[in-house]
């Protein structure tokens, strides 16, 4: 499905300053597969989601879907790529202020999905899944923290997507909700085979995927198939 | 220090849609006191929070700051309150996106520090106590999201305030930053008689509090004493 092979990003700063935020990573990810990514703060985590999310370009190296260097795809194919194949779960969430979580949730099937009627509907039912029925129509500045991360996740199922990257889905949600949407996208995965990379900085949430990879300065330094607990 | 009696908060929106964040909560922090408050994701803390932070006013009870209620407070009292004497750590930062790391922690001692070259070292020294001494020029989103939050940490310790509080200060960084954090806020609890008030979802931070108070659907349903682990 996924491959990173030799990725590298540099970002560069006024000055001759330059932060090597990833320094050669490469690991591939398969239909179904579910993986943690961990490390520590600043070890190049998210720069990596952004670069297998199509995002971003790596300034080294190559990222690939079923093959296809994402490099020689036109913007049709990247846009389909970004908002249908693809639920990202960002950090900061990046949800539209002025909107309320059932039309923030909508936006990506405004990219398949030709009926406002349709979009609406299947932006109502992910809320639902995430425990939000009852908010369809705040803001994102009339919810809670944790209520707010819990619209990016349903943003990023909506489509239902093959592959689902989430960076710090449970960052912002205490242990039991935190674990109902887990459990939820785990859900997600086994029935339809949607595979799931999450960057987590939570030992219990990274023991439940099947495979873990550990970046520290931009570099994997541990790549492992684990039992999940 | 500080005094909430029976607090309040309704947040009332279109079409007499009424959510009652807060319906009657009480409790006190005195100096040098260590809370951690805990709850369900919307159970109301970070309002809570902005109550007693005297950056949001109650729609019934009091907020009292020795002995003074925070409505009969002027504006240069509420100022120096909310920007000198509290340390804010925002659940989603509130960092302005302009400024460098250095000039977002300076910010506050606008109101103390008279000399420009005074602010900028006491910004320095805060910054590198977070660990980000080599990011004081980066701006946010030249941050990775840890790193974002920690800037927030440092900007809410660097007037030295009698109350820190903090809003999920551990939320986007990894176990072993999260706990050289919480010791740097420990350390400045136990050697300055800080009050510490933080609201985690993490059971290990929580359990680190000399007390824990717990809120479910705006109210509060434990407030206890406990042994730190
Ligand atoms: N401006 C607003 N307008 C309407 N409702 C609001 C507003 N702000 C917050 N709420 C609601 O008030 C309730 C409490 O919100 P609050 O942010 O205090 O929760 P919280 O305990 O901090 O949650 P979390 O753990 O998810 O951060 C939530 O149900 C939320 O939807
Ligand atoms: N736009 C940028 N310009 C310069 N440096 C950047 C930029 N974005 C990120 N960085 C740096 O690149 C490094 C990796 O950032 P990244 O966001 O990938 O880390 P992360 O592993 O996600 O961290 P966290 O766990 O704190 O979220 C960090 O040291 C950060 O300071
Ligand atoms: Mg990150
Ligand atoms: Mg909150």
């Amino acid at each position: 499905l996924l491959e990173a092979e030799a990725v590298e990003r540099t970002y560069r700063m006024g000055g001759d300053v330059e932060v090597r935020a990833l320094r050669g990573v490469s690991f591939r990810v398969d239909r179904g597969d579910y993986v943690a990514i961990v490390g520590t703060s600043g070890s190049g985590k998210s720069t990596l989601l952004n670069l297998i999310g199509a995002l971003d370009r790596p300034d080294g190296g190559h990222v690939r879907y079923d093959g296809r260097d994402v490099r020689e795809m036109s913007d049709t194919e990247l846009a389909e790529l970004r908002n249908v194949r693809i639920g990202f779960v960002f950090q900061s969430f990046h949800l539209l202020s002025r909107m309320t979580a059932r039309d923030n949730v909508a936006m990506p099937l405004v990219y398949r999905t030709s009926s406002p009627k349709e979009r609406r509907r299947r932006a109502t039912e992910a809320l639902e899944a995430v425990g939000l029925g009852d908010r369809v129509d705040h803001r994102p500045t009339e919810l809670s923290g944790g209520q707010q991360q819990r619209v990016a996740i349903a943003r990023a199922l909506v489509t239902e997507p093959a592959l689902i990257l989430a960076d710090e889905p449970t960052g912002n949600l205490d242990t039991r909700t935190g674990e109902e949407i887990m459990g939820l996208l785990e859900g997600i995965q086994a029935d339809r085979g949607t595979a799931l990379v999450v960057i987590t900085h939570e030992p219990e949430i990274a023991g439940r995927a099947g495979r873990r990879i550990e970046l520290r300065d931009g570099l994997v330094v541990a790549d492992a198939v684990q039992i999940p607990t």
